[in-house]
């Protein structure tokens, strides 16, 4: 299963990469020493529709993404590959005073699902597409629940039901 | 099937990015103008127990990486993310005086196969990692051969039989 493959990738080839060292490299970074509260876990979003927007700051006037930590590495015959870990500031809507950081993105792993259903050539259909998704998320949380991926702790997995965002021929289609 | 997943995930979340415009960076770089014989396609090299070095330098005394060229952009949350490929410079070892250059890395999704044969929580056997890389290999070509990949021609996969390096006990296996 699609979904199943995406997880294993994701886990090896990213989380069990980023997660060991991120709290210590947040905690060196600029974003720490400026006193501001900072949720030091790693967040995925899981928008319901596999729907990955480019970039938080579109998406929602309260959250401003203004940096990165990141570290670079030698993978696989691409000599110090970067990997940057996005840092979001949010602005309560009640208190604009009130800031604080989180790092995070839109799950990766779901803007192929969501490629290969409008991509036109996998012709996986949007039931498919969120059918592999909840295998991606189960198997994942599978996975983060080994004693192997006990350093990968730093990390939040959330789902997030951004069904407005659909068309209404997806939201017909859910009926 | 795992493969599958790999495939999709190479095709859409790497070759459709950096394939497209490969050949036009490739040509503004400084490596094209030093006047080296330049391969300009871009060359995933699939070995074949998936093991994936981390850099070609270490594997071969006549290839040395010498740069990248690279471009950055707002992915899924992640704001400027970097995609680097790697620029390898060959010597011929009957004469130094003759290099060429090459784009390349070792196939990044088989390094996950190869972790999930090793990683001890997956439980893959070799040959389901063998069988998996397959099916990664027919599923690439079949998604490359469609029409709408029709700009991710500058590409060449290639099959590399690294079976020296296997451990007595994979030879042992194989019989
Ligand atoms: N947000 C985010 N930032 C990253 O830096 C990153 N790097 C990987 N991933 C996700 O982890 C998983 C495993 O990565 P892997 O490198 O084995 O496969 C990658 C890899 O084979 C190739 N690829 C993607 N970006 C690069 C890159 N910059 N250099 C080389 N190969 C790349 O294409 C596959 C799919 O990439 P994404 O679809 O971006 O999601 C990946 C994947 O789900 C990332 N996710």
């Amino acid at each position: 299963d699609i979904g199943h493959g995406l997880a294993w990738s994701y886990y090896y080839g990213y989380l069990k990469l980023i997660l060991p060292g991120l709290r210590q490299r947040v905690n060196e970074s600029e974003f720490a020493k400026s006193g501001t509260p900072f949720l030091k876990k790693f967040i995925a979003i899981l928008p319901e529709t596999s729907i990955c927007p480019s970039s938080f700051d579109k998406e929602d006037e309260n959250v401003k993404t203004i940096g990165a930590v990141e570290f670079s590495v030698s993978i696989s015959g691409n000599v110090m590959r970067n990997y940057k870990t996005a840092v979001h500031q949010v602005t309560d809507p009640r208190d604009k005073n009130k800031t604080y950081l989180f790092l995070g993105e839109f799950c990766t792993p779901l803007r192929s699902l969501y490629e290969m259903a409008s991509g036109g050539i996998a012709g996986l259909s949007n039931e498919g597409r969120n059918h592999q998704s909840l295998l991606f998320r189960e198997k994942l949380k599978e996975i983060l629940g080994h004693p192997n991926a006990a350093d990968c702790k730093d990390f939040v997995l959330l789902p997030y039901r951004d069904v407005a965002v659909q068309s209404s021929s997806e939201v017909h289609e859910k009926e």
